[in-house]
């Protein structure tokens, strides 16, 4: 099984 | 006080189909550079990311910087009074809470004018680092959104796996599993027709197809779509938007548990 990671994992809040 | 004359007002008639499946509610930023927005689905896992820039509208005056709140089915309804061949204005106030669209036909025998409330969004702005991706896979969207589509009926999630042989698009499911390869194809007769690939090194990433498909109703936007790739990044799908800017949908995605 695969887990969705989330966006803002990815990208930081400005 | 804000005013951008769009003569091909399809093309946001256009745009917002492409959003609203995907973002409820998003602030509409306007500045010198021109119309954008970003914003997240409501499960934070993807990001739309789209530019109009100023150069690209007939008349485009903004005087201040601005972010307008709207709810995009509600914009939708609006648009969707215009005609395909309407040429579209977005007007607005400083200090005003609504937004005004007016849309003219091509011979000028038909004006009309919808006001729309706007809205207090609280939404976060996310900082996107320009990034070296492994792979650029240009190929027509129509292409594109067929795959998606098809891969959909079989499985829940798409593998995307680019090697020097292509790219490969895989999914598993109930009833059995799919794959579907596309290799590069330069020697076509018309350039948007052409599957190209840019690859760095090898790289194979997993994607829900809910997503996806979602990223494709911004098909009508642009003949061809550009996915970029790299292993631990979300995956960018842009369409761009003939002489004036992009749509850029950006997906995080899968790992194994």
């Amino acid at each position: 099984d695969s887990i969705q990671q989330g966006i803002s994992t990815f990208f930081e809040e400005l | 006080m804000l005013e951008l004359r769009l003569v091909q007002g399809s093309l946001l008639k256009k745009v917002l189909e492409a959003i609203r499946e995907l973002v409820t509610d998003a602030n509409f930023d306007c500045s010198a550079t021109g119309f954008s927005l970003q914003a997240m689905d409501s499960s934070h896992v993807a990001l739309v990311a789209l530019l109009l820039r100023s150069e690209g509208f007939e008349h485009y005056r903004c005087d201040r910087n601005l972010s307008m709140g709207m709810n995009l089915n509600n914009v939708s309804k609006m648009l969707r009074c215009a005609g395909n061949n309407d040429i579209i204005t977005v007007k607005a106030d400083d200090g005003s809470d609504t937004v005004t669209f007016m849309f003219e036909s091509p011979n000028q025998d038909k004006i009309a004018d919808f006001e729309m409330k706007l809205m207090d969004i609280d939404s976060e702005h996310l900082g996107i680092p320009d990034a070296e991706y492994q792979a650029i896979v240009r190929m027509p969207s129509s292409e594109f959104a067929r795959i998606c589509k098809d891969l959909s009926s079989i499985g829940d999630t798409v593998i995307i796996s680019v090697t020097k042989e292509g790219v490969k698009f895989s999914t598993a499911g109930d009833i059995g599993t799919a794959n579907i390869v596309c290799r590069q194809n330069k020697t076509v007769d018309k350039p948007e027709e052409a599957t190209i690939i840019e690859m760095q090194e090898p790289v194979s990433l997993t994607f829900a197809l809910r997503y996806m498909n979602s990223f494709t109703k911004a098909t009508p936007l642009s003949e061809t779509v550009t996915i970029s790739l790299s292993s631990d990044l979300p995956v960018v799908v842009e369409y761009k938007i003939a002489e004036m800017g992009y749509i850029r949908f950006y997906l995080a995605p899968k790992i194994e548990e």
